[in-house]
């Protein structure tokens, strides 16, 4: 199962207007 | 006391990075809500204390300085997997930096300006904290001073978060280059915006430079502190915070 990706990078790559 | 940001002979880097701060009183008004939330949460599971409501309001901060940063001029162009490396190894200096920037430019003698607005006496903390943090408070309180005496501005500090963020001390980057080159980008418009207002301009950029070891040295110690509190289970968990604090110590 892959690993869970960090808070921080889901908040990285969240689209700009997020 | 801040000039305008355009004013005549602005280095266009430091508009630049004026243009990339939020705007104090929409973080304020954001914070706020959240740590109200919170707090509804809490009259129902019981109140956690003050020093876990300091917690969430450094999570609320530091998310906000991962929203600054991945929506600011240059950092936005690096790939995450450099964006993580560079914000891994400073976010505490940038939490620091928020926390002591606010008291500079918007606080009063004597008291703790909070991001949600609110004051906190420093009295009280002093009597409240224990030795270790009331030490930190202390160090944090002398380094404001210090920026106070240089009348620090907005523009200052926002090239000094510059400063911070781009290090290219950072292992492992794969763009390199391109944060050798902002920093030294970064560093040239402080110190051609700190000789356009000061007459001793080479004190005040290396008065500026000391200030910021001092940062440095003063955020390790408090990321240090909040591990050994988190390691006694009194830092709220599953939060960015928590995150930043393993990414450094694991």
């Amino acid at each position: 199962e892959p690993e869970e990706p960090s808070l921080l990078k889901k908040l990285l790559l969240a689209p700009a207007n997020s | 006391h801040s000039s305008s940001p355009q004013g005549p002979g602005m280095p266009r880097l430091v508009t630049e990075f004026l243009l990339c701060d939020p705007d104090e009183l929409q973080l304020q008004n954001k914070i706020s809500a959240r740590i109200q939330q919170e707090q509804t949460g809490w009259r129902r599971l019981g109140n956690p204390g003050t020093f876990s409501l300091m917690c969430v309001m450094a999570d609320q901060t530091l998310l906000s300085i991962v929203e600054w940063a991945r929506t600011s001029i240059f950092f936005k162009q690096l790939k995450v997997s450099d964006q993580m490396k560079l914000l891994h190894s400073c976010w505490s200096e940038l939490l620091i930096l928020d926390i002591i920037s606010r008291q500079v430019l918007y606080g009063r003698v004597g008291s703790l300006l909070l991001v949600t607005g609110q004051e906190v006496q420093l009295s009280d903390i002093a009597s409240q904290a224990g030795p270790t943090l009331a030490g930190l408070v202390q160090r944090g309180q002398e380094l404001v001073e210090r920026l106070h005496i240089l009348k620090l501005d907005r523009q200052e500090f926002a090239c000094i978060k510059f400063l911070i963020l781009f290090n290219p001390d950072v292992k492992d980057l794969e763009e390199h280059q391109l944060v050798e080159s902002v920093q030294e980008q970064a560093e040239g418009a402080l110190l051609e915006y700190t000789s356009r207002t000061s007459s001793q301009h080479l004190g005040r950029f290396t008065h500026l430079l000391l200030c910021l070891s001092e940062l440095r040295s003063l955020s390790t110690l408090a990321e240090d502190y909040l591990y050994c509190r988190h390691l006694s289970g009194e830092v709220p968990c599953n939060n960015l915070l928590i995150e930043m604090l393993h990414a450094k110590h694991s």
